[in-house]
């Protein structure tokens, strides 16, 4: 399952 | 946060403050692609919606606040306060053809059906393909300003330079987000050509000519 981690990037 | 995304926000930054400060200084928009410049506005738009609603960090608050102002003020340089030395004519790639297909892949490819998921969705796929136009418009007109290869640099090396920061971030947070990703990468193919051309180039003194 992808973790939307680029939810705290720019 | 790790070096690689730290270097990479900070060649952003310089990427578009370099802009800013050609088109202010020089009072002119010659061979900068308007176009280019409203698909960054409407990325930074719709992907920092939640920029009220969802605090991260100083940082991530203030460097989202400096991209979107400066951003609008880029458009407005362009469109209204230097519009004279606005370049349409070369400027004529069709953007419908790059917002309605990313607007329709966002709704069919996201993590999470909601608003503010698909906008920054669309925002991701829309920012791969938002500096289309400005390619299109060097290789239109053959070549560029020195100090425009440098903000073309700046601006690609950007994401190269998320894509370590993606590598960094699975290797060591086991996170990874598959539509960051593929888009950064063809984001990051986009710029190939236009590298190996400053790379061997400018980077020389010359001026940056593209095969018309």
């Amino acid at each position: 399952e992808a973790n939307t981690a680029a939810k705290d990037e720019l | 946060m790790n070096i690689f995304r730290f270097l990479g926000d900070i060649s952003h930054l310089s990427a578009i403050i370099i802009l800013l400060l050609k088109i202010w200084k020089s009072r002119s928009c010659a061979g900068i692609s308007g176009k280019s410049q409203l698909l960054f506005a409407i990325v930074f738009t719709t992907r920092y919606l939640d920029l009220f609603t969802n605090f991260i960090s100083f940082y991530n608050t203030s460097m989202k606040v400096v991209y979107v102002a400066s951003s609008y003020a880029t458009v407005w340089m362009i469109y209204s306060k230097f519009k004279a030395t606005y370049d349409g004519n070369h400027d004529t790639f069709r953007v419908e053809f790059l917002i309605v297909p990313t607007a329709i892949l966002s709704f069919l490819v996201n993590h999470d059906f909601t608003p503010l998921e698909i906008l920054w969705t669309f925002s991701i796929y829309l920012e791969s393909v938002a500096i289309l136009p400005q390619l299109f418009m060097v290789s239109k007109t053959g070549e560029a300003e020195t100090i425009t290869s440098h903000y073309l640099f700046a601006l690609g090396i950007y994401r190269t330079l998320y894509l370590f920061n993606w590598i960094w971030r699975y290797q060591f947070e086991e996170f990874f987000d598959l539509i960051a990703i593929v888009a950064g990468l063809v984001q990051t193919v986009l710029y190939c050509d236009f590298f190996y051309l400053y790379i061997t180039k400018v980077l020389k003194g010359k001026k940056l000519s593209l095969p018309a």
